[in-house]
């Protein structure tokens, strides 16, 4: 129904903008209906200014800060219909340091109430980690799962310096 | 209600039975390129309900089966199945614990099953709907999927959004 | 022509699957052409095999496993026309450890004959360089550029960890 | 031939004149997500001829030109200008250092400069045909372009082999 729409779509709006902020450490962003008179078939277009830069489509961001502006639309969204498991494929390939350290604050406040599954090559995402499971590929072309201790992981890392 | 595990045979690479055990939390998978993480996923999302061939990053069901390598042959079945803690009850269903098993053989044929009885695809989409998990593309995001919630046309984009109302 | 172009299109035919070899560490590579008897309008399809797996489609592929195709497709093509000067922007990005070692070793050989300008999040990646370059933004949305000493990198490293 | 050093002033995000100097061998660019990296590559492709808008990752031409920031005005040109060492003779033109200059104003207009000489765009690519460098999909990969390369149709992958033929 379109009241229910434009509820809904309000609360995405506002948390959007808050996540956002947290996962930017400031700048603000916007969630905007094209067509307000016609809330059942407006599309949704997105705006955002990251911190000291000026307000502009989303179409003009980096890898990295497009790659935070999606992970603050899904967890917008996630807040509002939350799920009881997220699986998350390599969404930290084209972020820096910082970026990959505010996204791992956000996990872990949403860990609470949710479980994680990520696919991660990133040694300081994998941190975060509960439990870790390694996939391998045999010789004779089948994967095969392992269950490793979340120590390991500083093993792994030594073996590509 | 959470995942507990994870049994995966014959769907794509997983040529031999593995089985994955979940924690509350955060689980987190590594390997090599190609190893079959991403597969793992696939399979997940394709046990509780996923039927879009290409979110499954195959073009004909049959490629879900395992192809066989140079030193295997081909499988003839794909059979992944997940076991749930639902004590919760968020799934509207009156066990505990919950198996859901989805099957396809070479000829095409599907099978599917909740707690070992037969059941039909429906019965299982049924079961995620309304708790925000299985489909919905707000749920997770898959390998490379990033650009393309960015990339979509204003009009597109509403989908999801519904997805949540 | 159609001469030309046939002779053109069997010598990266003939590098692609060499360098594939090189890149993956094994396996083989086919680059086909869809209409042999018309060579002029014909598409090129591409089909791989990396070790221990078996001929496939590159639709088939992981992201990393793309990767790697695409590279050396990238420097086969390169071979048969060499250009004195490459830019790669983030194309490591999703190589695992032993990837980014072998793409390390195929950059140090076109070297060479060829300037190359890459970006790159991945220290190991890094680590070829021979000048390096850091660009940041400042407080009012201006880049800037400063020459950093590859000594630099460890610094950089430390400081996420 | 090499690339000696890259000025750029008002282009995106260099709202203030920056000089890069590169290497024989490899140049490696680092810096945060947003910083300007990719900005640079842009910036090179521009001035080495690039007129297609979408690989530049705008909409208009004008979208090139720093549009300010909440503490700076907008500027109302952009100019890159490229250095480049061609002892070599392998730009087919008679000096040992080659300057090449391209401009854009708001109002749309642009001017190219080579040496200091006027000319027009087509001057600047026919310097690199032939070099391999330049205009070619081949010399450079931009970021998030690989997977465009595999998902194109085998019709459309044969572009990049009939501009190496
Ligand atoms: N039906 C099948 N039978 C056998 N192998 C298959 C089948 N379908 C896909 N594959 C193989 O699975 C591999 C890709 O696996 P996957 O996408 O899970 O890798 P990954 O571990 O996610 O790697 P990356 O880190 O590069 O993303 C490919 O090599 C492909 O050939
Ligand atoms: N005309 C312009 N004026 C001002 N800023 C601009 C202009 N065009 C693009 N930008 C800004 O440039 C930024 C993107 O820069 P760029 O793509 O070079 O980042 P990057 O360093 O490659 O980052 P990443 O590591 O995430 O890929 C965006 O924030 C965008 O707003
Ligand atoms: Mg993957
Ligand atoms: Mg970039």
């Amino acid at each position: 129904s379109e009241e229910l729409f434009h509820q809904t779509f309000n609360r995405i709006k506002v948390n959007f903008h808050k996540i956002f902020r947290r996962l930017f450490d400031g700048g603000k962003a916007e969630l905007n209906l094209t067509n307000p008179e016609n809330v059942l078939e407006s599309g949704i277009e997105i705006l955002v200014q990251p911190p000291s830069k000026a307000l502009q489509n989303e179409a003009l961001l980096s890898g990295g800060e497009a790659s935070m502006t999606a992970i603050a639309l899904l967890f917008a969204i996630f807040m509002v219909k939350p799920s009881p498991f997220c699986l998350l494929d390599e969404i930290d390939a084209a972020l820096d340091g910082p970026n990959v350290e505010r996204f791992k604050k956000m996990l872990l406040e949403f860990r609470e109430t949710t479980q994680f599954l990520i696919i991660s090559h990133n040694i300081n995402t994998l941190k975060v980690a509960d439990a870790l499971y390694g996939i391998s590929m045999e010789e004779d072309g089948v994967s095969t799962a392992l269950s490793l201790d979340v120590n390991e992981l500083e093993k792994l890392k030594k073996k590509y310096e | 209600m959470f995942l507990k595990n994870l049994k995966i045979y014959g769907f794509k690479t997983f040529g031999r039975k593995v089985v994955v055990d979940f924690q509350k939390g955060i689980t987190a998978i590594v390997g090599p390129n190609g190893a079959g993480k991403s597969n793992l996923i696939d399979a997940l999302n394709w046990v509780t309900g996923e039927t879009k061939l290409s979110d499954l990053r195959v073009r004909t069901s049959e490629q879900l089966i395992f192809h066989g390598s140079p030193s295997l042959k081909p499988l003839s079945l794909a059979e992944v199945s997940l076991t749930i803690e639902n004590t919760d009850n968020l799934l509207p269903i009156e066990y505990a614990e919950v198996n859901i098993t989805r099957r396809i053989y070479r000829d095409g044929t599907s099978e599917f099953f909740i707690n070992k009885n037969k059941c039909i695809l429906k019965d299982i989409t049924n079961l995620f709907l309304g708790t925000g998990a299985g489909r919905g593309a707000y749920a997770s995001m898959r390998q490379g999927e990033i650009d393309r919630i960015l990339k979509q046309k204003p009009e597109e984009r509403r989908e999801i959004f519904e997805e949540a109302a």
